[in-house]
């Protein structure tokens, strides 16, 4: 049978920033992250959700040691799109999980979300593509999330054997 | 020297879903996609940013054919759940930027950006992996979206030699 999910993996050394109320129109995305590319930031994951009243907010992680020059670089992006405010958070772990099967990936997603809820681990992000989900939990709750997933999964193997990725 | 972007794609048979007002506690998104997968929905992008007042926006996309079942589902778990309100729009194109040499890829992030907002195109939604960027662009707009992320590549194909994915 078809395994859709050949492993899973975590990264506890990003934080998370966000740009809330993002004028919903051509150009802030850029401006934002032309900012962030001119200071030669890393960034991991970006993620943005359909707008309400013309706003967005926009989220994405950084390095640990980068969060400083990364709020530097949003606080100026702030003022030049107009936005509402910015918040960040330091203490966050990203776990996904990864599969070349996961095309029809509902079955996956619901799998990976039942895990984390029966361990009360809140999912704070979420963002997908074909062969990858990954969720953003919070720091303290690391190793219970990926135990939680590796056992769903029956990945067999103990967390600290992972790479982080 | 290293070509960071080694393709785009689109996807222009796609719907989105959004779930509005989540409760953001654990064992919601589980409740959402539990229902989803039940009725053998297949699910490409999901996307949830952070929440606030303790309620989150969970998006996602599904073949435009599937869109009706998919709503059934997702009113189900809204009563479930709790959430405020359920959005679709059915005219909706996924475009995307794939390269294996994305690793540090707000350059290429704030690349695919100017290049939408260079033709006003607006982005909807934004997801990332390792290897891929893909944002959501008003379906209107899908092939002056791709011609402007191939001519910032440089990708040198025309859209219509492109497979969907
Ligand atoms: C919010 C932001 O993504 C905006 N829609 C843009 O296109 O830049
Ligand atoms: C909003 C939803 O993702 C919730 N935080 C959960 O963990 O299920």
């Amino acid at each position: 049978k078809s395994v859709p999910v050949c492993g899973a993996a975590m990264n506890k050394s990003e934080a998370r920033i966000t740009i809330q109320g993002v004028p919903d129109s051509p150009g802030n995305s850029y401006q934002i992250f032309k900012r962030i590319a001119d200071r030669k930031i890393t960034v991991d994951m970006i993620v943005q959700n359909v707008g309400q009243e013309n706003r967005a907010d926009i989220s994405f992680t950084v390095p640990q040691d980068e969060l400083a020059k990364a709020l530097a670089a949003v606080k100026e992006a702030k003022e030049v799109v107009g936005a509402t405010g910015i918040t960040s958070d330091d203490k966050v772990t990203k776990v996904s999980v990864v599969g070349l099967g996961m095309a029809h990936q509902t079955g996956v997603a619901q799998k990976m979300f039942r895990a984390l809820a029966n361990e009360s681990i809140n999912i704070q992000m979420i963002t997908t593509s074909e062969i990858k989900i990954s969720v953003l939990v919070e720091r303290g709750q690391s190793l219970p999330a990926l135990r939680a997933v590796h056992q769903s999964f029956e990945l067999h193997r103990k967390p600290d054997d992972l790479t982080e990725w």
